[in-house]
């Protein structure tokens, strides 16, 4: 763990005297390489041991009488606030019905489980009367998958056929909520590339033609360094709303989530915990910070 | 000009960013540093493509001591396919099982995924593009069950291989690990020495958890062979580096994209060299 780790390396300083800038430089290398085994990403672990850097020698941790607490303190501030500590980071719900939400992200990450998830948590806790719209025609029965969740949750879900085009399904399916009175609708997107040019567009071209108010990013908690280059292409193409940490019902330590917070600065507002339909919960910041840091 | 020392520190850096940007981890990295570093300063390397060649040696080195193609020397040859949600391990059944076809090969799947909404339809789709017989049995029946049938199956078909497709699921989940061990069990009772190969598939957008994962998968079950998918993203999949060093585990193939024909062979030559671009 961190604290371990520094209290090691503040051990071998303290038989050698003051504390000076060189062994602070060890101290943040220490510190550095924690986070790279959590998966934060290179780029966003040198920006984050500058934050820290300039935070420990501004306060004085060099004549502090216990300054490995002292780091870890700093460490901990610093990262629950670049996590979005204390901002809104709740689901947009008090709009004209329905309320629209997209769900995007690479193959595989848990859009769709996600998808049922969501609509469970918001018809339990907010009591909407949800659609799950499923926009995914190419993946080998994606449909009935949204389809078969839908059932088993009692939830509507919108007939698409695999041989429409996804644009046209979620036009369609406004209509077919707003005739059934259902105030949310989730559209449910295929996984695909950040680089994939054609299936970057067919998400810019839904989200024109529906005008989402959540446009909801999920993304695997183990997913490494290339975290920070999905997510961004995600987001300048489409400003993402928000996003979805799935998996962390494993043990993958989450480093993502500080990459992916860092380079778009979306707010994270759901984790997925498991694989029932109901293994949801919101995101906060001081729970992700405790297992990045081991 | 730079001084030497000042060369090699930034030269260093970059070696630092761009392995662990690879996800091949920090510990491999400091290792393949140091052997760098070692070179360096006995002056045996003077710029960064010399330094570059060194690493794709050593990188190559790691990557061809576990190197082996699967030899279908049984039959039928039986193939459990495994790991965490979402790596693609149901796609990839798709496409071995096409290859294998293509290769003349008698080929039969199981579906063994009973959990997953739509899991066992999603491979029959997969059974119907390559034209290939498969086993199910009703969503929510016991998997060991439809492995068993198939196990039976393939024999009594003369089938070339089975391949069995597992639902996915979390490596830190003891009963569901349990389930697995138990399917092995199972397919033992009818053929003691399968299956004969335990396939792991990773997905190449994994960070430092894929250790993890094989490390448990392998514990259970004996991996015996590991598929990398998703490395048409921009993922390097570096990780493979570090898993079969540790766990001496060959990389069988890669999965470059969704389509049927999307799988190639492992190529430690291509990979390397991928990374180091
Ligand atoms: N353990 C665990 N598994 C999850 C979680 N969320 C999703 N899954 C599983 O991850 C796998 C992939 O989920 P999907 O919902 O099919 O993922 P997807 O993003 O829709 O996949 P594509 O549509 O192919 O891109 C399934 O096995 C899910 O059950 C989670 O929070 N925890
Ligand atoms: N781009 C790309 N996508 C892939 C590759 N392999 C699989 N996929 C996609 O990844 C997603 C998940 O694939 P599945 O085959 O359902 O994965 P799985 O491991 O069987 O998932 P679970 O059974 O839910 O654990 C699908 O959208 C696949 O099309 C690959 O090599 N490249
Ligand atoms: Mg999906
Ligand atoms: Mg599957």
């Amino acid at each position: 763990s961190l604290s371990e780790k520094l209290d090691s390396a503040f051990n071998k300083i303290r038989g050698k005297g003051v504390l000076n800038e060189k062994n602070i430089q060890d101290i943040l290398r220490e510190i550095r390489l924690v986070l790279l085994e959590a998966d934060v990403n290179y780029k966003v672990a040198k920006t984050f041991i500058n934050y820290v850097k300039e935070r420990a020698l501004g306060e004085e941790v060099l004549k502090s009488l216990t300054p490995s607490q002292q780091f870890i303190k700093i460490v901990k501030e610093e990262m629950e606030r670049i996590m979005g500590g204390g901002e809104d980071n709740s689901l947009k719900l008090e709009v004209a019905p329905p309320a629209i939400y997209m769900l995007v992200g690479l193959q595989g990450s848990g859009k769709t489980t996600t998808a049922g998830k969501i609509a469970n948590f918001l018809r339990k806790n907010f009591k909407r009367n949800p659609l799950l719209v499923p926009a995914d025609v190419y993946r080998p029965a994606a449909i009935l998958q949204l389809k078969k969740i839908g059932a088993q949750l009692n939830i509507d879900c919108y007939p698409s056929d695999e041989k429409e085009n996804p644009v046209d399904i979620a036009k369609k399916s406004i209509d077919y909520a707003k005739q059934k009175n259902l105030d949310l609708v989730l559209i449910d997107t295929a996984g695909r590339l950040h680089i994939d040019e054609e299936l970057m567009k067919e998400l810019e071209n839904i989200k024109l033609a529906v005008n989402p108010h959540e446009i909801l990013f999920v993304a695997d908690a183990m997913t490494g360094q290339e975290a920070v280059n999905v997510a961004k292409e995600f987001d300048s193409r489409l400003d993402i709303t928000g996003i979805v940490l799935t998996k962390l019902d494993g043990d993958a330590r989450g480093g993502a989530a500080l990459s992916i917070r860092a380079i778009t600065g979306k707010p994270i507002k759901l984790v997925g915990v498991g694989e029932k339909l109901n293994d949801i919960e919101i995101f906060y910041p001081d729970r992700i910070v405790s297992r990045i840091l081991g | 000009l730079l001084g030497k020392k000042e060369l090699d520190e930034d030269v260093i850096e970059q070696l630092e960013e761009l392995l662990i940007s690879s996800d091949i981890g920090v510990k491999t990295t400091l290792y393949l540093i140091e052997k760098i570093e070692e070179r360096i300063s006995r002056a045996k390397l003077d710029d960064v493509k010399e330094v570059k060649n060194a690493l794709k040696e050593y990188l190559l080195e790691i990557l061809m001591k576990n190197h082996s193609e699967l030899i279908f020397n049984r039959k039928p040859f039986v193939i459990m396919v495994v790991g965490v949600n979402g790596t693609g391990k149901t796609t990839t059944i798709g496409k071995l099982a096409n290859k294998y076809k293509n290769s003349g090969k008698k080929v039969l799947l199981a579906a063994a995924d009973t959990f997953r909404a739509a899991a066992i339809e999603q491979l029959e789709e997969w059974a119907k593009r390559a034209n290939i017989d498969i086993i199910k049995q009703k969503e929510g029946a016991d998997p060991s069950a439809v492995a068993f049938d198939a196990v039976k199956a393939a024999q009594a078909r003369d089938v070339d291989v089975l391949i069995i497709d597992t639902a996915g699921r979390l490596h830190t989940k003891v009963n569901l690990m349990e389930e697995l061990k138990k399917m092995k069990r199972v397919i033992k009772k009818v053929i003691p020495d399968a299956p004969h190969e335990v396939l792991l598939v990773l997905d190449a957008n994994t960070g430092q958890n894929a250790i993890s994962q094989t490390k448990m998968f392998n514990e259970a079950l004996d991996v015996t062979g590991i598929v990398m998918t998703k490395l048409d993203g921009t993922a390097k999949g570096g990780i493979v580096v570090a898993v079969t060093n540790e766990f001496g585990i060959p990389i069988r193939y890669i999965g470059v994209g969704e389509k049927i024909e999307d799988l190639r062979e492992f190529n430690p030559k291509e990979f390397v060299e991928a990374i180091l671009e």
